[in-house]
């Protein structure tokens, strides 16, 4: 695992709350499915760190703004159409979680046969290790390694991302490195 | 002046809807080593400091030579992301390079926008 320079990270961490942008959609998967994805991907981390995510009311003041965009869109990186770069988010305690809206987000790849179409919860879940303030993993299995191949689902937290984001905010009382996949205590 | 057959026309468009154009373009430079001069390098060296691996160069553009601090870069994106760390562009590398990915810098600063373009009065 690695950090952003400085090793950012929210504090008070306790409670976070994150909101979409209501001008920022994507039509072709509806809200509440877009909603129940970003649900698990939140609880993944928050199952290691004390962390709690809940969804906010109001988007201008939530700390964590998340938007589908488009090309440009004025933050000095913009997104260059279908897959390239997915998505990218910004070091605590900005905030920012930008998916590229010209992706063929996927929500589930039984029902989606395109051959470009990306797993929505698995950025989501990488983008908020950023948000967190992890950086890029050299690790291939963890969810913090930089690609992710179209059709390709990569969503269980592995020991890597573990370790980075408890050394920043201390362990969930409640996780146990046993509840991680076989194949991560394998690793181990 | 030849006016483009329409035919043309809609392969044009259909190529310009193709995924990861830009990156895809990278496969042509499969097996390249020191010391080779390749037509569209300076857009490989423009993807490697856009994700932290090349500094900004020392002279107004990157140029299209296959340079010992390109060489340099290579392998420290081949090491960062797990791969055979070769110095050579090859299938591994590649495929890496044209694969999708987060927009974060490898290097791991992203500094937030505002602080970026702040204009001095």
């Amino acid at each position: 695992f690695a950090y952003f320079y400085g090793k950012p990270r929210w504090a008070p961490a306790k409670s976070l709350t994150y909101a979409f942008s209501p001008n920022h959609v994507i039509s072709y998967v509806s809200s509440s499915d877009i909603e129940a994805i970003f649900h698990r991907a939140f609880s993944r981390w928050s199952a290691v760190i004390p962390v709690n995510f809940t969804k906010a009311k109001d988007y201008s003041s939530a700390d964590i703004k998340i938007g589908f965009y488009k090309g440009d869109h004025g933050d000095g990186e913009p997104f260059d159409g279908v897959l390239g770069v997915l998505a990218h988010a910004f070091s605590p305690e900005n905030g920012r979680f930008h998916l590229d809206a010209a992706e063929t987000w996927a929500v589930d790849f039984e029902s989606d046969k395109s051959k470009v179409a990306v797993d929505l919860e698995s950025v989501a879940t990488h983008e908020i290790g950023h948000v967190l303030g992890l950086a890029h993993s050299s690790v291939k299995e963890a969810v913090m390694y930089p690609s992710l191949s179209p059709r390709t689902k990569k969503v269980d937290l592995k020991m890597d991302d573990v370790e980075g984001v408890q050394a920043l905010y201390g362990s969930n009382p409640n996780f146990k490195y046993s509840s991680l996949q076989s194949e991560n205590s394998y690793n181990h | 002046r030849i006016l483009p057959d329409p035919a043309v026309t809609v392969l044009t468009a259909t190529a310009n809807v193709s995924p990861n154009a830009a990156w895809h373009d990278f496969t042509k430079f499969l097996d390249a080593g020191k010391g080779s001069q390749l037509v569209g390098m300076s857009e490989l060296k423009k993807y490697f400091h856009r994700f932290g691996y090349l500094p900004v160069p020392d002279t107004t553009n990157f140029t299209d030579l296959f340079d010992k601090q390109f060489e340099s870069a290579l392998t420290l994106y081949q090491s960062k992301l797990s791969l055979p760390v070769t110095g050579k562009l090859d299938s591994d590398t590649i495929s890496a390079i044209t694969s999708p990915r987060c927009g974060v810098s490898d290097a791991g600063l992203r500094m937030p926008a505002a602080k970026l373009h702040t204009t001095r009065r």
